[in-house]
């Protein structure tokens, strides 16, 4: 059997509301290491790998490793109906076509359970390889989330730029053009405003912002996004899940042919 | 003009 049991539930309700947007239908594996899903987008232009470790459940149980074929947007639709403050257990028995969720609230006086059937879903899972990237910026998640919400009222695409000036953020459209700069910014008071750059090659990479905007709300799961940059290679927009692990974007290119 | 590349060209499957 597996059993998971998070005091944290909201963690759970923003990891889905982060994903539910951009993949229809995707497997949850869960092992000793942990409860992850890869998934691709409907086009297979944007890829998302979440990982959430075992060792930051309050309770984690897992006998043998099962793959749970699970509809997001059902799996969103349970998890909605849990409160904020709610503790999640999430189980399914061996053999079962179905995983059950249960909500707990602080004081216990409140218990549901809700039964979600599985199904089977035959995805590819893709071998992400190790990279060294040209350049990893690092920034508060609210602002990269403005940042791309500001250029979608102007332009499709966005070319992100690193250079040792900073990094920019650029589009046009019918009604002009916009640029965006950030800088690097160590000099703040709580760390999670800094901006880093660390760049090993200057790059410039076109992406659709429309994915950037879908991968930005997972916005409220960290204050902190990452970057990472390479020519010729999809960038990852990384967001960490408190200490638990991650929810990384991967998103192809827009290249010039 | 720009072409939207797939993710499955860069990653293959495992």
């Amino acid at each position: 059997m597996f059993e998971l049991r998070l005091e944290q539930g909201s963690l759970l309700k923003k990891v889905m509301e982060a994903i539910k947007d951009l993949v229809n239908d995707a497997n949850f594996d869960c092992s000793a290491t942990g409860f992850s899903m890869q998934a691709m987008d409907s086009s297979h232009v944007a890829l998302v790998a979440l990982l959430l470790r075992s060792e930051g459940f309050e309770h984690y149980r897992c006998d043998r490793n099962i793959s749970m074929g699970i509809n997001l947007a059902n799996m969103a639709k349970i998890l909605k109906c849990a409160g904020n403050d709610d503790i999640v257990t999430v189980k399914a028995d061996d053999g079962t076509d179905s995983v059950t969720f249960m909500f707990e609230s602080p004081t216990q006086d409140k218990i549901s359970d809700f039964e979600l059937k599985l199904m089977d879903i035959d995805s590819e899972h893709l071998g992400i390889p190790e990279a060294e990237y040209d350049a990893i910026v690092r920034m508060p998640s609210a602002e990269f989330a403005r940042i791309c919400k500001d250029l979608s009222s102007i332009g499709d695409t966005v070319v992100i730029s690193v250079t040792k000036e900073g990094v920019k953020f650029s589009t046009r459209g019918d009604i002009g053009t916009a640029n965006i700069v950030c800088r690097q910014n160590t000099s703040v008071d709580k760390p999670e405003e800094a901006t880093i750059i660390e760049m090993k090659e200057m790059v410039s990479l076109t992406f659709a912002l429309r994915y950037m905007n879908s991968f930005a709300k997972a916005t409220p799961l960290a204050s902190q996004v990452t970057i990472s940059l390479s020519s010729d290679l999809p960038v990852v927009v990384e967001y960490k899940i408190a200490e638990m692990g991650y929810i990384r974007f991967y998103l192809a290119p827009k290249i010039e042919e | 003009v720009n072409q939207q590349k797939q993710i499955t060209s860069f990653f293959t499957k495992s």
